[in-house]
Protein backbone atom coordinates (compact mmCIF):
# COMPACT_ATOMS: atom_id res chain seq x y z
CA UNK A 1 0.00 0.00 0.00
CA UNK A 2 1.02 3.63 -0.66
CA UNK A 3 0.90 6.54 2.11
CA UNK A 4 2.47 9.67 1.35
CA UNK A 5 2.17 12.95 3.61
CA UNK A 6 2.71 16.02 2.07
CA UNK A 7 3.49 19.09 4.36
CA UNK A 8 2.85 21.78 2.11
CA UNK A 9 -0.18 21.00 -0.15
CA UNK A 10 -0.11 23.41 -2.67
CA UNK A 11 3.08 21.92 -4.42
CA UNK A 12 0.27 18.81 -5.13
CA UNK A 13 -2.23 21.59 -6.32
CA UNK A 14 0.69 23.39 -8.38
CA UNK A 15 2.55 20.03 -10.10
CA UNK A 16 -1.29 19.51 -11.05
CA UNK A 17 -1.73 22.43 -12.54
CA UNK A 18 1.13 21.86 -14.14
CA UNK A 19 0.23 18.65 -15.71
CA UNK A 20 -3.09 18.77 -16.73
CA UNK A 21 -3.70 20.27 -19.99
CA UNK A 22 -0.59 18.57 -21.53
CA UNK A 23 -2.27 15.40 -20.47
CA UNK A 24 -5.33 13.87 -19.42
CA UNK A 25 -4.91 10.63 -17.98
CA UNK A 26 -1.68 8.84 -16.52
CA UNK A 27 -0.29 6.26 -14.30
CA UNK A 28 1.36 7.65 -11.06
CA UNK A 29 4.26 5.11 -10.44
CA UNK A 30 4.91 4.83 -7.07
CA UNK A 31 7.99 2.77 -5.57
CA UNK A 32 10.23 3.21 -2.91
CA UNK A 33 12.20 5.98 -4.62
CA UNK A 34 8.92 8.22 -4.42
CA UNK A 35 6.20 9.09 -7.06
CA UNK A 36 6.96 8.80 -10.59
CA UNK A 37 4.82 10.19 -13.71
CA UNK A 38 5.92 9.70 -17.34
CA UNK A 39 3.38 10.71 -20.38
CA UNK A 40 3.02 12.10 -23.71
CA UNK A 41 0.49 14.44 -24.78
CA UNK A 42 -1.77 13.18 -27.48
CA UNK A 43 0.11 14.20 -30.66
CA UNK A 44 3.47 12.65 -29.44
CA UNK A 45 5.24 16.20 -29.30
CA UNK A 46 5.74 16.52 -25.80
CA UNK A 47 6.41 14.38 -22.88
CA UNK A 48 6.37 15.13 -19.11
CA UNK A 49 8.56 13.39 -16.55
CA UNK A 50 7.47 14.36 -12.82
CA UNK A 51 9.35 12.90 -9.41
CA UNK A 52 8.27 13.46 -6.15
CA UNK A 53 11.06 11.84 -4.45
CA UNK A 54 10.09 9.96 -1.22
CA UNK A 55 12.15 12.48 1.43
CA UNK A 56 9.75 15.21 0.09
CA UNK A 57 6.93 13.26 2.50
CA UNK A 58 6.87 12.90 5.91
CA UNK A 59 5.64 10.08 6.51
CA UNK A 60 6.66 8.28 2.97
CA UNK A 61 5.50 4.83 2.98
CA UNK A 62 5.12 2.27 -0.14
CA UNK A 63 6.06 -1.74 0.00
CA UNK A 64 4.66 -3.12 -3.17
CA UNK A 65 5.30 -0.84 -6.61
CA UNK A 66 1.53 0.67 -7.48
CA UNK A 67 0.87 2.27 -10.45
CA UNK A 68 -2.46 4.52 -10.45
CA UNK A 69 -3.78 5.04 -13.39
CA UNK A 70 -5.71 8.56 -12.58
CA UNK A 71 -7.87 11.37 -14.79
CA UNK A 72 -5.58 14.70 -14.00
CA UNK A 73 -8.50 16.95 -14.49
CA UNK A 74 -10.39 14.67 -11.99
CA UNK A 75 -7.75 15.14 -9.31
CA UNK A 76 -7.65 18.85 -10.12
CA UNK A 77 -11.11 19.18 -9.29
CA UNK A 78 -10.53 17.10 -5.79
CA UNK A 79 -7.31 19.07 -5.35
CA UNK A 80 -8.93 22.57 -5.82
CA UNK A 81 -11.58 21.46 -2.25
CA UNK A 82 -7.69 21.30 -0.72
CA UNK A 83 -6.84 24.45 1.37
CA UNK A 84 -3.42 26.04 0.33
CA UNK A 85 -1.72 25.55 3.78
CA UNK A 86 -3.50 21.97 3.63
CA UNK A 87 -1.34 18.81 4.58
CA UNK A 88 -2.26 16.30 2.43
CA UNK A 89 -2.09 12.77 2.56
CA UNK A 90 -2.20 10.50 -0.93
CA UNK A 91 -3.36 6.40 0.30
CA UNK A 92 -4.18 3.58 -1.97
CA UNK A 93 -4.53 -0.29 -0.69
CA UNK A 94 -2.57 -3.18 -3.23
CA UNK A 95 -5.75 -3.18 -5.17
CA UNK A 96 -5.17 0.32 -6.38
CA UNK A 97 -9.28 1.10 -7.41
CA UNK A 98 -9.53 4.36 -5.40
CA UNK A 99 -6.77 7.08 -4.65
CA UNK A 100 -7.89 8.25 -0.83
CA UNK A 101 -6.73 12.26 0.00
CA UNK A 102 -7.13 13.36 2.97
CA UNK A 103 -6.47 17.04 3.87
CA UNK A 104 -6.03 18.81 7.50
CA UNK A 105 -5.81 22.67 8.08
CA UNK A 106 -3.17 23.33 9.91
CA UNK A 107 -5.00 24.02 13.43
CA UNK A 108 -5.71 20.53 12.31
CA UNK A 109 -9.52 21.10 13.17
CA UNK A 110 -10.80 20.30 9.83
CA UNK A 111 -10.48 17.34 8.25
CA UNK A 112 -11.71 16.49 4.86
CA UNK A 113 -11.49 13.21 3.09
CA UNK A 114 -12.09 12.35 -0.76
CA UNK A 115 -11.79 9.06 -2.47
CA UNK A 116 -10.98 9.45 -6.47
CA UNK A 117 -12.01 6.62 -8.61
CA UNK A 118 -8.62 5.01 -10.34
CA UNK A 119 -8.50 3.64 -14.01
CA UNK A 120 -6.27 0.77 -15.82
CA UNK A 121 -4.32 2.97 -17.68
CA UNK A 122 -2.13 0.93 -20.85
CA UNK A 123 0.34 3.57 -21.00
CA UNK A 124 4.07 2.54 -23.06
CA UNK A 125 6.75 3.99 -20.83
CA UNK A 126 9.35 5.33 -23.00
CA UNK A 127 13.38 5.38 -22.45
CA UNK A 128 14.72 8.70 -22.58
CA UNK A 129 18.37 8.42 -23.66
CA UNK A 130 20.97 10.23 -21.61
CA UNK A 131 21.91 13.17 -23.60
CA UNK A 132 25.14 15.04 -23.56
CA UNK A 133 23.36 18.72 -24.61
CA UNK A 134 25.49 21.03 -26.87
CA UNK A 135 23.65 23.79 -24.74
CA UNK A 136 22.53 24.38 -21.18
CA UNK A 137 20.86 27.44 -20.71
CA UNK A 138 19.78 28.62 -17.12
CA UNK A 139 17.73 31.12 -16.43
CA UNK A 140 14.53 32.85 -14.71
CA UNK A 141 11.24 30.85 -14.68
CA UNK A 142 9.76 34.10 -14.40
CA UNK A 143 11.45 35.12 -17.63
CA UNK A 144 11.33 32.03 -19.78
CA UNK A 145 7.24 32.74 -19.19
CA UNK A 146 7.18 35.89 -20.44
CA UNK A 147 9.13 35.54 -23.71
CA UNK A 148 7.47 32.63 -24.48
CA UNK A 149 4.11 34.60 -24.03
CA UNK A 150 5.29 37.90 -25.51
CA UNK A 151 6.30 36.02 -28.66
CA UNK A 152 3.53 34.63 -29.17
CA UNK A 153 1.42 37.65 -30.13
CA UNK A 154 4.12 37.10 -33.12
CA UNK A 155 4.23 33.39 -34.17
CA UNK A 156 3.40 30.07 -33.54
CA UNK A 157 7.42 29.12 -33.03
CA UNK A 158 10.25 30.51 -31.76
CA UNK A 159 13.89 30.36 -32.84
CA UNK A 160 16.45 29.67 -30.01
CA UNK A 161 19.93 30.50 -30.88
CA UNK A 162 22.53 30.04 -28.13
CA UNK A 163 25.73 31.34 -28.46
CA UNK A 164 28.36 32.21 -26.03
CA UNK A 165 27.40 35.43 -25.57
CA UNK A 166 23.27 34.84 -24.96
CA UNK A 167 20.56 33.26 -25.80
CA UNK A 168 18.14 34.92 -28.09
CA UNK A 169 14.16 34.01 -28.56
CA UNK A 170 13.07 35.01 -32.14
CA UNK A 171 9.60 34.84 -34.10
CA UNK A 172 8.39 36.08 -37.42
CA UNK A 173 4.92 36.45 -38.41
CA UNK A 174 2.31 38.03 -40.68
CA UNK A 175 2.17 40.98 -38.16
CA UNK A 176 5.95 41.52 -38.05
CA UNK A 177 9.12 40.04 -35.94
CA UNK A 178 10.34 40.15 -32.63
CA UNK A 179 13.65 38.85 -30.13
CA UNK A 180 13.98 38.79 -26.67
CA UNK A 181 18.35 38.46 -26.05
CA UNK A 182 19.64 37.90 -22.94
CA UNK A 183 23.06 38.14 -22.43
CA UNK A 184 25.51 35.85 -19.68
CA UNK A 185 25.60 37.18 -16.74
CA UNK A 186 26.47 35.27 -13.86
CA UNK A 187 27.57 38.17 -11.92
CA UNK A 188 24.30 39.68 -10.98
CA UNK A 189 23.58 40.68 -7.95
CA UNK A 190 20.30 38.54 -7.68
CA UNK A 191 21.53 35.54 -8.39
CA UNK A 192 18.58 33.77 -9.40
CA UNK A 193 17.85 36.47 -12.04
CA UNK A 194 21.18 35.37 -13.82
CA UNK A 195 21.01 33.48 -17.46
CA UNK A 196 23.85 31.26 -17.03
CA UNK A 197 24.89 29.36 -20.52
CA UNK A 198 27.26 25.76 -20.63
CA UNK A 199 28.36 25.55 -24.28
CA UNK A 200 29.84 22.65 -26.35
CA UNK A 201 28.47 24.21 -29.81
CA UNK A 202 26.11 26.78 -30.75
CA UNK A 203 22.84 25.89 -31.77
CA UNK A 204 19.73 26.95 -33.30
CA UNK A 205 16.64 25.38 -32.68
CA UNK A 206 12.77 26.04 -33.55
CA UNK A 207 10.05 24.82 -31.36
CA UNK A 208 6.34 25.39 -31.33
CA UNK A 209 5.76 28.04 -28.30
CA UNK A 210 2.14 26.70 -27.61
CA UNK A 211 3.62 24.12 -25.89
CA UNK A 212 6.73 25.86 -24.51
CA UNK A 213 3.73 28.47 -22.89
CA UNK A 214 2.33 24.86 -21.55
CA UNK A 215 5.24 23.88 -19.97
CA UNK A 216 5.31 27.37 -18.21
CA UNK A 217 2.52 26.59 -16.27
CA UNK A 218 5.23 24.68 -14.07
CA UNK A 219 6.70 28.44 -13.48
CA UNK A 220 5.31 28.84 -9.61
CA UNK A 221 7.08 25.18 -8.91
CA UNK A 222 11.12 26.81 -9.44
CA UNK A 223 12.46 30.13 -9.42
CA UNK A 224 14.64 28.49 -12.32
CA UNK A 225 14.28 26.75 -15.49
CA UNK A 226 16.69 25.23 -17.54
CA UNK A 227 16.92 24.68 -21.38
CA UNK A 228 18.79 21.80 -22.80
CA UNK A 229 19.39 21.95 -26.49
CA UNK A 230 21.22 19.98 -29.21
CA UNK A 231 20.66 20.17 -33.35
CA UNK A 232 17.48 17.65 -33.94
CA UNK A 233 16.85 16.70 -31.07
CA UNK A 234 14.24 17.00 -28.46
CA UNK A 235 14.54 20.23 -25.66
CA UNK A 236 14.45 19.74 -22.28
CA UNK A 237 12.71 22.18 -19.91
CA UNK A 238 13.52 21.20 -16.47
CA UNK A 239 12.52 22.94 -13.26
CA UNK A 240 13.87 21.60 -10.10
CA UNK A 241 11.76 21.25 -7.22
CA UNK A 242 13.44 21.07 -3.63
CA UNK A 243 12.68 16.99 -3.77
CA UNK A 244 12.22 16.23 -7.08
CA UNK A 245 11.51 17.34 -11.14
CA UNK A 246 9.43 18.30 -13.60
CA UNK A 247 10.98 17.51 -17.01
CA UNK A 248 9.30 18.46 -20.13
CA UNK A 249 10.48 17.36 -23.54
CA UNK A 250 9.54 18.97 -26.61
CA UNK A 251 10.52 17.48 -30.63
CA UNK A 252 11.42 20.59 -32.60
CA UNK A 253 10.29 21.95 -35.81
CA UNK A 254 12.43 21.08 -38.84
CA UNK A 255 12.45 22.67 -42.16
CA UNK A 256 12.43 25.98 -43.44
CA UNK B 1 6.96 26.14 -43.52
CA UNK B 2 8.45 24.01 -40.74
CA UNK B 3 6.70 20.81 -39.98
CA UNK B 4 6.70 19.85 -36.03
CA UNK B 5 8.51 16.61 -35.30
CA UNK B 6 7.10 14.13 -32.86
CA UNK B 7 8.97 12.06 -30.08
CA UNK B 8 8.47 8.89 -31.48
CA UNK B 9 11.58 8.82 -33.50
CA UNK B 10 13.83 9.80 -29.85
CA UNK B 11 12.57 7.72 -27.17
CA UNK B 12 12.08 4.01 -27.49
CA UNK B 13 9.70 2.43 -25.55
CA UNK B 14 10.92 0.16 -22.76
Amino acid sequence: MLEARLQTGALLKKVLEAIKELITDANFDCSDNGIALQAMDNSHVALVALLLRHDGFEPYRCDRSLALGVNLVSLSKVLRCAGNDDIITLKADDTADVLSLTFENTDNDRISEYELKLMDIDSEHLGIPDTTYEAVVQMSSAEFARICKDLQVLSDSVQIDVTKEGVKFGAKGELGSGAVTLKQNGNVDKEEEATLIELQQNVSLNFSLKYLVNFTKATPLASRVSLSMSSEVPLLVEYKMEAGYIRYYLAPKIGE
Amino acid sequence: QQSQTTLDSFFDPT
